[in-house]
């Protein structure tokens, strides 16, 4: 009973999920034109998608089909870990003309990972 | 940037991205860079001269937006939720100023009209897929600047553009400032709203837009609002206190501005505290 729930949480751990993700702007050289945020969680989704997918990995119709044909099938892939949400981050920059902006950029932001 | 999941003790996400690729070639590293840019609206890498000024509503606008009440800095500011309500850009432009090296500033200041003010701004840099859904012209009244006791009627009136001395000015609103006598001298900035419809003519024609502010006292005071450097005034504080052109528009991509926090404000657009 150990080995088997020692063996099920490595396999829930390895499941499609959502991991932290800090960008800093500094490390790309962006901090010269950005103004804020000096970075910002952007996370990033990775793990498997395996045979049965839950409910709360927001599954397309699709994946699961898919997922159903890989468990008899191996040469068919497994679905894929993907956002299946993401929400905007406001940025305050100059332009090339020096002049300040304000923008709200959409799909910049992790906020939800799925199989599809 | 940095992966948090490699630090989880587990080392669960650490074994999944063992099997990751190297880092990118730099070519490709630059290809995806720009096509990044290209996605933010942004056609190359800005290169910002440095100490570029950052006008601080632009700053306290942003510090709102992202939930950071504490740092606005301006005690009066309000959210302009009405502005922002269809707009997911900002722009702020400073006026262009003369630099005609024949003219030193001090005759520069006096060549126009004692109660009547030039300024004009460039706003060719507003992309054309940009559509401004509405503006501002914000005029700093404070401190030295601060109108005296009394009212003075300010306004403001579009012109022609600066080579074209031909046309009448236009008046666009004319309105009346008071001050209690025994109040102190508010900082505070006075706002005129623009039609969007200017930036249209604007964009089809010379890419600038030029306006003349006209301050009478109507009392025996003279005050204005602050349209012009003063003598030996340093740029970071004219920064903070010269004429801001403020244009709100939507590039046709994401949510607007005013989608969030919503609730953290009241009708007049001031923080929740």
């Amino acid at each position: 009973n150990g080995g088997r729930a020692a063996k099920l949480k490595r396999l829930s751990r390895t499941r499609c999920r959502r991991h932290p993700l800090y960008v800093d702007f500094k490390d790309v050289g962006w901090n010269k034109w950005i103004v804020a945020p000096s970075g910002y969680d952007a996370f990033f989704c990775l793990g498997e998608c395996r045979f049965p997918l839950a409910d709360h990995m927001n599954s397309s119709s699709h994946a699961m089909v898919q997922t159903l044909v890989n468990s008899v099938n191996g040469a068919v892939p497994r679905a894929c870990c993907v956002p299946t949400a993401l929400s905007p981050i406001a940025m305050l920059y100059l332009d090339p003309q020096d002049r300040v902006v304000l923008k709200n950029y959409q799909d910049m932001v992790v906020e939800g990972c799925g199989c599809r | 940037g940095r992966q948090g999941g490699a630090t989880e003790p587990d080392g669960s996400v650490s074994s999944l991205l063992s099997s990751s690729p190297t880092p990118l070639d730099p070519s490709l590293a630059q290809t995806i860079q720009n096509l990044l840019l290209s996605r933010l609206g942004l056609q190359s890498h800005p290169n910002p001269r440095p100490g570029a000024p950052v006008p601080q509503y632009i700053v306290d606008l942003y510090r709102f937006h992202s939930q950071q009440y504490h740092l606005v800095q301006d005690p009066h500011f309000s959210y302009p939720s009405q502005h922002v309500q269809e707009a997911n850009t900002v722009r702020s432009f400073h006026h262009t100023e003369s630099t005609s090296p024949s003219l030193p500033l001090e005759k520069r200041q006096t060549t126009a009209s004692n109660n009547r003010v030039p300024i004009s701004f460039n706003v060719s840099s507003i992309p054309q897929d940009e559509r401004v859904v509405s503006a501002e012209l914000r005029f700093f009244r404070g401190g030295g600047a601060s109108p005296g006791p009394g009212a003075h009627r300010v306004s403001l009136f579009l012109s022609g553009s600066p080579g074209d001395s031909e046309s009448e000015p236009t008046l666009l609103e004319s309105r009346v400032l008071t001050r209690a006598p025994n109040t102190k001298p508010a900082v505070s900035w006075e706002a005129f709203s623009l039609s969007t419809e200017l930036f249209l003519g604007a964009h089809a024609q010379t890419g600038s837009l030029s306006f003349l502010l006209e301050v009478t006292p109507l009392g025996r005071r003279v005050g204005h609002l602050r349209v012009r450097r003063s003598l030996g005034q340093d740029e970071h504080s004219w920064a903070r206190e010269r004429p801001l052109l403020v244009t709100y528009s939507h590039d046709g991509r994401g949510e607007a501005l005013a989608a969030h926090g919503q609730d953290s404000w009241d009708e007049g657009g001031r923080v929740k505290r």
